[in-house]
């Protein structure tokens, strides 16, 4: 079962490095990025981690969604991995756009694993096809959200947003998601 | 079977985007540090990968051999992934010390993947324990041997070097066992 490997590697080499040191991150970037103060909630301090249910990942979050903006990126986490000095982790930070043109910033991105899951099901040789992803992508999630509900160095550091695909017609269908959980955190 | 979900998951989401550039980048860094002429032979063109069978992975080569030195990282390569904006793949450039104190340079480093069974090894609630975890390490070698022997992104780009622990009583086991694969690329 790939996705459950998928996403204890996803939590042990990723979130469990990072989520510890998001806190400081942003109090370092709201120091040096003071034109906004839309960071309000709870929400805008948590990162925020799309999961969609077909797997399809885009590398710039403006390209789903014209109401979203790429705005900067939070300082570098440098840390010494498997023999690779200074490995580098970061997040981005964007700004999202409400109904009334009003700015949200939040720290998003799409989970990674899930481009391996999309390519997996490209490739004949890897073993599973189209019609076990969806599936896959749902355990991926279950599994994540299990071992997140059990960890003390992620507690209240991040939020799943699972995306349904049956909304993808709505050219805003991405921001309203991530706004309904940004404020879901007030 | 975790072992193959990793496998892939390290050919598509690194070694088929980071092996590409592999041959420029140490151009450049050449270009840049002319302090050494050991950069012979083809092998020191190629991206060292250790795989260990007992998945004991460091975060710096020299702490398990002290004829290994950290020497600079190679330039970075950043792009955009999922939603994180440049996000930065490196490696590390190291000098390995032979039996007359002749110091040869390569681009090495371990399976982050193995960090993975490793640790889930150890977790209880992850599905497997130690003993399953050499089978995995060779489930992971084999399944990723096959992939990148069938990858054009990636031929003659690398080399795995599998590492038996039979031998780690051995001080300077590991630069020994790298040196030798080095000189193979003769
Ligand atoms: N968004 C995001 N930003 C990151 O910096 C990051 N680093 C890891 N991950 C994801 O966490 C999980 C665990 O990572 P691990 O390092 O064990 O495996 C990694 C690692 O073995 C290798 N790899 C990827 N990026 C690098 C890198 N920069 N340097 C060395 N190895 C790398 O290829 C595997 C798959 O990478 P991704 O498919 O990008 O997703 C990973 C993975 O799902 C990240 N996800």
């Amino acid at each position: 079962n790939v996705a459950h490997g998928l996403a204890w590697s996803f939590y042990l080499g990723y979130l469990r490095l990072v989520l510890p040191h998001l806190e400081d991150s942003i109090a370092a970037f709201r120091a040096t990025h003071q034109s906004s103060s839309t960071w309000r909630g709870r929400g805008s301090r948590k990162l925020l981690v799309l999961i969609p249910l077909n797997a399809n990942i885009s590398h710039k979050l403006e390209d789903e969604d014209d109401n979203i903006r790429f705005y900067d990126n939070l300082p570098n986490n440098e840390i010494d991995r498997a023999g690779v000095r200074g490995r580098v982790y970061k997040h981005s930070v964007y700004r999202v756009l409400d109904e009334n043109g009003k700015a949200h910033e939040c720290v998003v991105e799409y989970a990674t694993p899930l481009l391996t899951l999309y390519s997996m099901s490209q490739e004949s040789s890897a073993g599973f096809g189209e019609p076990e992803r969806r599936q896959q992508v749902l355990l991926f999630y279950r599994t994540l959200q299990d071992i997140l509900e059990h960890s003390l160095e992620c507690r209240n550091r991040y939020k799943l947003i699972l995306l349904d695909d049956k909304h993808e017609d709505d050219p805003h269908f991405l921001s309203k998601a991530i706004l309904r959980h940004l404020q879901q955190q007030e």
